[in-house]
């Protein structure tokens, strides 16, 4: 579904090199549901950019669906990751001039679904993680973990075949991170392949396998 | 310290009354390490937006060492926050524009600090929180639990007598939010009140009393 071979990815600021990412390689395959752990600063979000293909790596290469994705154009890797792939950000990015329910139809809108199925499956969603009160409330409305909500909420508009989540729980109490951690069980044994990036304990040991990133490199 | 006397917060949206603090009264003394758990949305981030008087209640009162809050000019508010109280937001708000270390800086300079000065100061507050390496990345060339740190130096500046921290620990893995812990125990033992909204129970844990909010209420 997506792999990295041998990814690196480098910042240079002024003199410094950072290596956020050092030579990685790892296979998702459909079905697969991975908890990637590790200090902050290891390589995390960084990791999940390049397997989403938001991000380019500075050498090694990314696979979607068994295409490289540097021969595929912007247009056709923007397609792909509307179709296939969710991504909950660790930054959540929601429009702050849109309503709950507007962020999540707004990956719909743009695949083609109709306003009013668009609008039942947005709302189908947001009920799902707890926001049924808060659909037309805007990010500035509601608390940082009802914020959070929305963005898994968004990730899942299309159906997505891999869900990247990053830190998904951050900022979530014990019992809303469990019905989060039930949530994406759910949708891992309905064919979901899922990656998060986490420090929740609880949600990594709820994953099939966990890796450790430390400096950007894998732990064995 | 500070004080709410019966504050109530409400928002109108729409047709909608969302009371999202419903009558708190609490005090925080000198010396005092507080935390605030509850689920996501029950009205921390707002108690301590309350609290640190960035949100004025709906009714009810707030006073900062003394004197109520609403007798105060804006200036005379901005005033007394600058130089006595640190805020670390649940959003961070720092400036992508600056480095981490102009990021600290900045309310030194505001409160009058000479440059070397605060420049020391500031080196000093981001080595304490592990950011010793990254004092002239911007926000957006760091990790997202790097920010947090950035945030948490940043409240810190002014050696402020009071801290409010909502959710210092959110993006930080178990090893660092320890540490953050540690900090927050070692400023507390030398004079500074402490006040953290968190879902992370080893946080909560080492304060020295609790508060449970659900649905805008102390839970007693
Ligand atoms: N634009 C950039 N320029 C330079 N260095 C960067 C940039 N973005 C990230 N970094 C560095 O790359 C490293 C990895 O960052 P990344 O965001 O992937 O970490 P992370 O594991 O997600 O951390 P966290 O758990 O705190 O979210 C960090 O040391 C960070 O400072
Ligand atoms: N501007 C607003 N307009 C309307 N409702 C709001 C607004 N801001 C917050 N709320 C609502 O007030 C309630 C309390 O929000 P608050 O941000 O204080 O919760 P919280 O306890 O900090 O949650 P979290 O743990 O998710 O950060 C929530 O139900 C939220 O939806
Ligand atoms: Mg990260
Ligand atoms: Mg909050």
């Amino acid at each position: 579904l997506v792999e990295a071979r041998d990814v690196r990815r480098e910042y240079r600021l002024k003199g410094d090199l950072i290596e956020a990412v050092r030579g990685i390689s790892l296979e998702v395959s459909a079905g697969d549901f991975l908890a990637i752990v590790g200090p902050s600063g290891s390589g995390k979000s960084t990791l999940l950019h390049l397997l989403g293909a938001v991000d380019s790596p500075t050498s090694g290469a990314i696979y979607l669906d068994g295409s490289d994705v540097t021969v595929m154009t912007d247009a056709e890797r923007a397609r792909f990751r509307l179709e296939h792939v969710g991504l909950v950000f660790q930054r959540f990015h929601l429009l702050p001039m849109l309503t709950a329910l507007e962020n999540v139809e707004l990956p719909m809108a743009e695949a083609g679904l109709a306003r009013k199925e668009r609008e039942q499956r947005a709302k189908a969603l947001l009920t799902r993680v707890g926001l049924g009160e808060r659909l037309r409330h805007r990010p500035g409305e509601i608390s940082g973990g009802q914020r959070q909500r929305v963005a898994v909420a968004r990730a899942l508009a299309n159906r997505p075949a891999l869900l990247l989540a990053d830190e998904p729980t951050g900022e979530l109490d014990q019992s809303t991170s469990a019905e989060m951690l039930e949530l994406f069980q759910s949708l891992n044994e309905d064919g979901t392949a899922i990656v998060v990036a986490t420090h929740d304990l609880q949600l990594a040991e709820g994953a099939r396998r966990q890796m450790t990133l430390v400096d950007g490199k894998i732990r064995e």
